[in-house]
């Protein structure tokens, strides 16, 4: 463990309490993307698929149940909680993101680091995270200024990749045969997808204007 | 077969 690594993992967790503090508080998930809620949701159970047989840590063990729980209470409270279900921009949300699982998944059975059931789903969660956003980024566009907890939600989880690219590049110089293509290509396509958001975001906080994002 | 990194990272 290595401080971009723990700094990236705090910044994960943060996002995650930014959104159910949004939904739990204001009793509304406007400006949320259900879909992007249920492709993380995939991405937690696809990549922590050694939750029960590999055990790294305790730390990894707990962070590994809170990103699955988290993530599954988020999507149930947007689909069937009474209240907060009202407020979800079913029409403004409407990202084909079967293409996203779908390519997702086709580039995970050609590029993986072994062709084991474990392995290719290990692979098909990286890939997806890396897009998963995009629903999130799309709905933003349209729903056009952000409420500010939105906002923030989408910022952590971009910061937290930028994180973990400065651990593997630590671990890179600092660990021999540290080999991670995966991860790394990825994380640096889910950054890059960030980037143009990050602008709007820091323009509108120096501004100290409501964000606006390019329609 | 290539080593496959242990899955120690989130």
């Amino acid at each position: 463990m290595n401080i971009f690594r723990l700094a990236g993992d705090m910044t994960h967790l943060i996002s995650v309490l930014v959104l159910l503090l949004k939904i739990y508080a204001t009793k509304s998930c406007s400006g949320i993307s259900l879909k992007t809620q249920e492709l993380y949701a995939i991405v937690f159970v696809t990549r922590y698929l050694d939750l029960f047989t590999d055990f790294i840590s305790l730390y990894n063990t707990v962070m590994k149940l809170v990103f699955i729980g988290s993530s599954l209470a988020i999507v149930w409270c947007m689909r069937y909680h009474r209240v907060v279900r009202r407020s979800y921009d079913r029409e403004l949300d409407t990202f084909r993101y079967w293409i996203l699982l779908g390519v997702s998944f086709i580039l995970a059975l050609v590029l993986h680091e072994k062709f084991t059931l474990q392995e290719v789903f290990w692979a098909f969660s990286i890939y997806l995270e890396a897009v998963a956003i995009l629903p999130q980024l799309v709905l933003l566009q349209r729903s056009g200024n952000v409420d500010n907890l939105a906002g923030q939600y989408v910022f952590f989880l971009g910061a937290y990749r930028a994180f973990y690219i400065l651990n593997w590049i630590y671990r890179y110089l600092t660990e021999q045969r540290f080999t991670r293509w995966i991860s790394c290509v990825s994380g640096l396509v889910q950054t890059a997808l960030y980037a143009d958001f990050f602008y709007y975001y820091f323009i509108s906080w120096k501004n100290n204007a409501k964000l606006q994002l390019p329609a | 077969s290539p080593v496959t990194t242990p899955k120690d990272e989130l």
